[in-house]
């Protein structure tokens, strides 16, 4: 019958991307360090 | 070129000298050797902008907290957490501080105007409002530091316009 | 550099050096690029077997540094499988790794038709990888390798998803990772879908240079499937290929989340390697639907499904469904029996066309050719589809007779529908369960193929003279259904039409209530179904 996909450690109702914190296929711990993130150049 | 490259994922695999029970012998093997968190885990250099001696009782690598989210969301509004918000941005440049800093500055309504480099925030609704601009008083974070030593501080702008081909 | 042993020598003597410039807490880039300068003058890097010859050994040495030891944590020696704990180092492979970084940062060109640094060292990297696993087998140590992959990753996967170098990165590590499939080493597998996953990979060659890197991540999405299929065909899920599969779920469930429109373009390609037993893996990928589409609860009373705008629109589908006919030569006879049917020979030997011969069939675990199948029965639903709405376009009476009792649709799909019909009453158990699985990979959002395949589905319900068949037809319906989430639109919508709709008089089939438990599961999954 499978397995309940929401004890997978993933928030799939969650409004962003999923990816930015995926910290690996083997174990549900968010990902470490700087996720992705860009300032734009007028930042500077 | 969207189209499926390279072999067709049917039929049988072509690539393999192996047959399924040495594969799953191989794949036994990985299992006790699998990547670890720490294998990803790069060391984090904290390059400061101006390196500088400093006693050895200080801290000498930034605080993990910095990094979270979390920390920054959670500054309040009041005038210090504010003014923590504006150093990030304005004296942490091209760094995820100065990310977390303006997400969070806009979170607070604050907006960025691309030619003053200035944050500004509505004092009042204003006044005008049209595709192109609108025009009312505004506070805004005069981070400049004045001849007279002042600067680094809220000032009211009253009747500015604020061109919205400015917004970044 | 002739005699290998004074330049493996040599090498380690440079390579010592820049391990020594990058342990220097002040040296910056100034050392860096004079040395990299000096590895020029000496001739190393113009792009020749010198070159090959001095990256290999440069890995080499990095690797061999980094497994500084090996403690076995596990009571017994090293005989047994026992977890052994590595204490690792990795200094030396993030020293070699940032020579690499820095040298690519820097430009350095290998020569005019020497082609690009970054090819060179994957294709070096991935050839050591492979004879190393080859050689140490079960003792294979795939973590400085990974390292390795992870810190070239990370550098050199740039934010700027638009930048055409940025792709040429992307797609030359996505070929490295083809090479290194699981199939080909398995001992890698782990660390594969690390990589192939991270979110310094995964996500920007999905969504740099508008879906162009979508068909290299398709391959490598397949490649994994291919290597599973034969270890979940039979569902024998040990604890290695069950955390494998668990991965792969939660790598499908984050595309699913992030990148719908990719698992919808690709599901006819993945539906060929994933094992007709994968039901839920399979389910996550057809219940993926375009994340701009709002679909209506299925369990809506009297729910209008030829109303809605989206039902008539042919579903984008980027994988090649034409491949398996085209490699067994069918195509051609395919086209000429739906043009004119009287007079082919298509449908007199069909099954026999779709059966393996003995020695694949053993290796594939089934007498019939599942991608064969699957690609015969989708392209005859296209050109079906098409001869619909190109009969409707071509008078719009026939919008009315679309809706009309299923007799005028079958007049004008008649020799689509002849093939699913032979098929259903010419093929034994395994072959209909396959063909019926075949059209229930169809059942996904709101589209032409779903709706088509979902009148076809039902219709063969409704034809059907034999008991089985309509046991069947349910069957594939309903094991897709009694599994945990997620389930496709387009199933449920079938199933619910099915129960429901008088024509099929679905209760009063004794095999409905041929068992107290079957009774009540048809029950809970009708209730379940609203």
């Amino acid at each position: 019958l499978g397995i309940d996909l929401t004890t997978l450690g993933l928030n799939l109702n969650s409004p962003d991307n999923l990816y930015k914190t995926f910290g690996s296929p083997f174990s549900s711990e968010p990902a470490k360090g700087d996720p992705e993130y860009t300032t734009p150049a007028c930042y500077v | 070129d969207f189209g499926a490259i390279g072999d067709n994922l049917s039929g049988a695999s072509v690539v393999s000298g192996h047959d399924h029970l040495y594969n799953l012998q191989m794949l036994e093997a990985a299992y006790h050797r699998l990547p670890q968190p720490k294998d990803s885990e790069r060391a984090k250099t904290y390059i400061p902008r101006h390196p500088s001696v400093t006693p050895a009782s200080y801290p000498q690598i930034q605080a993990p907290i910095v990094t979270n989210p979390a920390f920054w969301e959670r500054l309040g509004s009041d005038t210090l957490s504010t003014d923590m918000l504006f150093f990030a941005f304005y004296y942490q440049q091209n760094s995820y501080q100065q990310y977390l800093a303006a997400k969070e500055l806009k979170k607070q309504s604050w907006r960025f105007h691309r030619k003053y480099n200035t944050w500004f925030q509505r004092h009042v609704e204003p006044q005008v409002t049209t595709d192109e601009y609108e025009r009312g008083s505004y506070v805004y974070f005069d981070f400049h530091l004045a001849d007279d030593g002042n600067g680094w501080c809220q000032r009211i702008k009253n009747d500015f316009t604020f061109e919205y081909n400015f917004l970044e | 550099f002739a005699d290998a042993v004074s330049f493996q020598d040599q090498v380690a003597v440079l390579f010592s050096d820049w391990c020594h410039i990058c342990d220097h807490p002040t040296l910056g880039d100034s050392a860096y690029s004079h040395y990299i300068v000096q590895l020029q003058q000496h001739g190393l890097l113009k792009g020749d077997d010198l070159t090959d010859r001095f990256f290999h050994t440069l890995t080499e040495l990095a690797v061999t540094h980094a497994v500084v030891s090996e403690q076995v944590i596990a009571p017994g020696g090293m005989s047994q499988q026992s977890a052994q704990q590595l204490q690792i180092s990795y200094f030396s492979v993030d020293s070699y790794s940032k020579l690499v970084t820095l040298m690519f940062k820097y430009g350095v060109d290998l020569g005019p038709n020497k082609g690009s640094l970054l090819p060179k060292i994957l294709s070096i990297t991935t050839r050591i990888i492979q004879k190393d696993a080859e050689e140490k087998k079960v003792s294979f140590n795939p973590r400085p390798y990974f390292r390795l992959f992870i810190n070239l990753l990370s550098e050199l996967s740039t934010a700027d998803l638009h930048d055409g170098a940025s792709f040429q990165v992307l797609t030359a590590f996505a070929n490295a990772f083809h090479v290194l499939q699981p199939l080909r080493v398995p001992a890698w597998s782990f660390a594969w879908l690390e990589l192939v996953s991270h979110r310094s990979f995964m996500p920007k060659l999905l969504l740099c240079n508008s879906q162009k890197g979508w068909p290299f991540f398709q391959r490598l999405l397949g490649d994994l499937f291919k290597f599973m299929e034969p270890y979940l065909r039979n569902a024998e899920l040990g604890q290695p290929i069950q955390l494998l599969y668990k991965g792969t779920l939660r790598v499908l469930l984050v595309l699913l989340h992030d990148f719908p429109e990719f698992l919808c373009d690709y599901h006819f390609s993945f539906c060929d390697v994933i094992p007709p037993s994968c039901i839920q893996m399979r389910n996550v990928i057809l219940s993926a639907f375009p994340r701009n589409m709002r679909l209506p609860d299925p369990s809506t009373p009297n729910l209008k499904i030829d109303l809605l705008a989206e039902i008539s629109v042919a579903p984008r589908i980027m994988s090649d469904v034409e491949g398996a006919l085209k490699a067994k030569q069918m195509k051609t006879q395919v086209d000429e029996y739906l043009k004119r049917p009287e007079g082919s020979s298509l449908l007199t030997d069909l099954k026999q066309k779709l059966l393996l011969p003995p020695n694949e069939a053993n290796v594939a675990g089934t007498r019939y050719n599942v991608p064969l199948i699957n690609s015969l029965i989708v392209y005859v639903g296209i050109q079906a589809v098409q001869q619909l709405q190109h009969n409707k376009a071509n008078a719009s009476a026939s919008a009315q007779q679309m809706n009309q009792s299923p007799q005028v649709d079958v007049f004008q799909i008649e020799t689509a529908t002849e093939v699913f019909r032979n098929l259903i009453v010419n093929m034994d158990t395994e072959g209909r369960y396959l063909l019926l699985n075949a059209i229930a990979n169809q059942l996904r959002y709101p589209n032409n193929h779903t709706h088509y395949f979902s009148f076809i589905i039902l219709y063969l319900f409704a034809e059907a003279t034999q008991d089985i068949v309509q046991e069947q037809i349910t069957r594939v319906l309903l094991e897709r259904l009694i599994v945990n989430r997620p389930h496709p639109w387009g199933l449920l919508i079938t199933f619910i039409e099915l129960i429901k709709n008088p024509r099929y008089s679905f209760w009063a089939r004794s095999f409905t209530r041929c068992a107290p438990e079957i009774e009540r599961l048809f029950e809970s999954v009708a209730r379940s179904c609203g």
